[in-house]
C-alpha cells in the first residue's frame, strides 16, 4: 500500500485491516466487509464521526437513544476493549466474533463471566446477581417479593458457588455452565452466519482484491 | 409466575439488552 491512506481510513478512525481482522477471528475477509457495512450504518446513526457511541448503540439495541438499561451499558463496556468511550470498527469485529457460532464455548463463557462480574473484581458477587436480577424485572415489568427474589439467589448460589464463599469464580462460573449449557445461547447470534446476505453491499465498496477473500 | 425455583442468570439472560440479534435488524 505504500503512502496511499484510504478514505476508509480517513473517515473511520481505527478502522483495521479486512484481512488482518479475519485473520484475528472466525470472520472470513467477506464477512468483515459486511460487517462494515453494519458498522457504518449504526456508527453514523447520530454523529456521523466513524465511530459508535454508547447512544448509538443504545439506538441499534433498542430502536430508542434514550433508553437505558444496565446489560446493554455492560456489553458496551466489554466492546469497548481500549477504554475509549467508544466503539471503533477492530473493536467492534473483535468483540462480535466472541458471539460468531464457531466460537468456542470456552471463550463464550469468559465473555459471559466478563458480563456478569459487573465490578470486575474476578467473582460474580451475589450483590452483583441481585443488582442484575432486579434490573430485569424492571425491564419486564415484573413484579417479585423480596422473599421470591432472595429464594431465587439462594437457590442459585447454592447450585453454583461450590465453595458457599458467597462468590462466584471462573471456575464455578465453567462448572455451572458446563450443567446449565442453555445459559451460553445468549452468546451465539446465528445472524453472524449470513452476514454477506444480510449486507451484500460489502460487495460494491469491498477495498480488497478478490483472491484475498 | 416467576418460580423460585429458577435460576437467576437464566432470567437475567431473557434481557433485552443482552440479546444482540435486534442490532442486524435494519
Amino acid at each position: 500500500m505504500g503512502c496511499f491512506q484510504s478514505k476508509v481510513t480517513r473517515q473511520y478512525p481505527g478502522h483495521e485491516d479486512p484481512i488482518t481482522l479475519a485473520s484475528q477471528t472466525a470472520f472470513s475477509v467477506s464477512e468483515v466487509e459486511a460487517l462494515f457495512e453494519l458498522y457504518k450504518s449504526i456508527s453514523s446513526s447520530v454523529i456521523d464521526d466513524g465511530l459508535i457511541s454508547k447512544e448509538e448503540f443504545q439506538l441499534a439495541l433498542f430502536k430508542n437513544r434514550k433508553k437505558e438499561n444496565i446489560f446493554a451499558n455492560r456489553i458496551f463496556d466489554l466492546f469497548d476493549a481500549k477504554k475509549k468511550g467508544v466503539i471503533d470498527f477492530g473493536d467492534f469485529v473483535r468483540a462480535l466474533n466472541v458471539f460468531h457460532p464457531n466460537v468456542s464455548q470456552e471463550d463464550k463463557m469468559t465473555f459471559a463471566f466478563k458480563l456478569y462480574d459487573m465490578d470486575g473484581t474476578g467473582f460474580i458477587e451475589r450483590n452483583e446477581v441481585k443488582q442484575m436480577l432486579i434490573a430485569l424485572l424492571c425491564e419486564s415489568e415484573m413484579k417479585l417479593a423480596d422473599e421470591t427474589i432472595e429464594a431465587i439467589l439462594d437457590k442459585t448460589f447454592l447450585d453454583a458457588d461450590i465453595n458457599q464463599d458467597g462468590k462466584i469464580d471462573i471456575a464455578e462460573w465453567q462448572n455451572f455452565v458446563s450443567r446449565n449449557p442453555s445459559l451460553l445461547k445468549i452468546m451465539t447470534l446465528p445472524y453472524l452466519r449470513d452476514i454477506t446476505t444480510t449486507f451484500p453491499s460489502f460487495v460494491f465498496n469491498s477495498e480488497v482484491d478478490e483472491v484475498a477473500t | 409466575r416467576v418460580p423460585a425455583t429458577m435460576n437467576a442468570f437464566e432470567l437475567i439472560s431473557t434481557s433485552q439488552g443482552l440479546n444482540l440479534s435486534s442490532l442486524f435488524e435494519k
